[in-house]
């Protein structure tokens, strides 16, 4: 399996590849992309080289190729149906973001408790009535669920997430939740990740 | 410096004691707070004692000052004022969101391109002329933006950002930032971020 960091900076190799193309160039160096990403080029060939991806001495990557490598290594190629839970601030704003579907997620629909929402669609999806995710979750087979309600329902949701088959939970909720260990939980605690960098911030000008 | 995996626990031992709080308790074990979090009490241990909170053997670390300790240590006693560029989907969720206060950032602005968008307000934020950022930015002595404008944009308003002398950047956009060295950027790469929690669900399904 790939280690996550490189899965992490493989995003960021696309997007740059990605205008290569738009420029019609047929090949890229890692020196070019360490350049641009401010990444160190052992670093780059390193990262390539995991995604089966080949370079040629003096020429580089070959730039469509090196795209669906990275494609196939992200899972670009597999559309996966996914549930989002919780159509407040930050569920619209996710359900209504074009780049999901453009790296292969399909938000199918959107569940939440509160009856002024239900029936109503943002960006086209519905959202539906939360006492139906457990039947969908299961009939669908969905995987990943987003989590976007209040810290105070997180668990009580997730636990009817986890009884319904569900196999991943993108967390944004600030709560630590408890699943059995077959399923994963990405947390993305967006409070925390301000503070750490209010923090660095902070020590950075002690120096 | 505290490191930085440290910092991103904290906030999850913070809300987990002030359960403790509500709950009345004068006192909190490294044990408790380690099987509710699922961590290893030696982990949490030598976490609180990077706060410089300190614990009595038997009887743990008292709430209240254990509370502030870490308090301290996130800054959640001095307000920053931040500004948000940007106030679409994303941001307008961002700007909605009552979590950022509490923990001592003033969102108290935001900034777009859209004359659509200008002057109306947000959850009592006014959105603002994006001309007008450079000059508040250096007046205000805004150290933290918020950046939350389409990928294509990014580069441009982090050049106006820098040359008005903003400090950090916390970058929404899956664009990669080019910065001086004295400014922090941090990424939040959503895409990747969910890319990852796929490719991992995929290699645990391998095994
Ligand atoms: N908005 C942000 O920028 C932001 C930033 C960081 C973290 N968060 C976290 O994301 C989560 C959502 O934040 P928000 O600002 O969108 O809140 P919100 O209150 O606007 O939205 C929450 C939604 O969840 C729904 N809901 C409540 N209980 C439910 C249940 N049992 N089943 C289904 N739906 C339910 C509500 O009806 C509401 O529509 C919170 O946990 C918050 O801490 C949000
Ligand atoms: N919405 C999401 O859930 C989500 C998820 C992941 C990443 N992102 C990233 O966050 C960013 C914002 O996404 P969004 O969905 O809110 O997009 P959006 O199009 O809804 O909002 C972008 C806002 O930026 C404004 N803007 C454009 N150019 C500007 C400039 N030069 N100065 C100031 N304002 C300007 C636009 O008028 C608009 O209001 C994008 O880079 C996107 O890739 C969003």
């Amino acid at each position: 399996a790939i280690p996550e960091p490189t899965l992490k900076r493989l995003p960021y190799y696309y997007k740059f590849i990605q205008g290569q193309r738009e420029a019609r160039r047929d090949f890229v160096s890692c020196t070019t992309l360490a350049e641009a990403l401010g990444l160190n080029p052992i670093q780059v060939r390193k990262d390539l080289q995991a995604t089966g991806a080949v370079g040629r001495p003096k020429v580089g990557y070959h730039v469509e190729t090196t795209l669906d490598a990275i494609e196939e290594c992200l899972g670009y190629h597999n559309t996966q149906d996914i549930f989002l839970v919780g159509a407040g601030h930050l569920g619209q704003a996710l359900l209504a973001y074009p780049g999901f579907a453009e790296i292969g997620f399909n938000l199918v629909a959107a569940f939440d408790a509160d009856p002024a929402k239900v029936g109503r669609e943002v960006a086209g999806k519905p959202i539906l009535e939360a006492s139906r995710l457990s039947d969908l979750v299961r009939r669908m087979h969905i995987q990943i669920a987003i989590l976007a309600v209040p810290a105070a329902a997180a668990q009580m949701v997730t636990d009817t997430l986890v009884r319904a088959g569900i196999r991943a939970i993108w967390n944004f909720t600030p709560t630590r939740l408890a699943v059995p260990r077959e399923v994963l939980v990405q947390d993305e605690n967006l409070l925390a990740s301000l503070s750490v960098l209010s923090k660095q911030l902070e020590n950075s000008r002690v120096k």
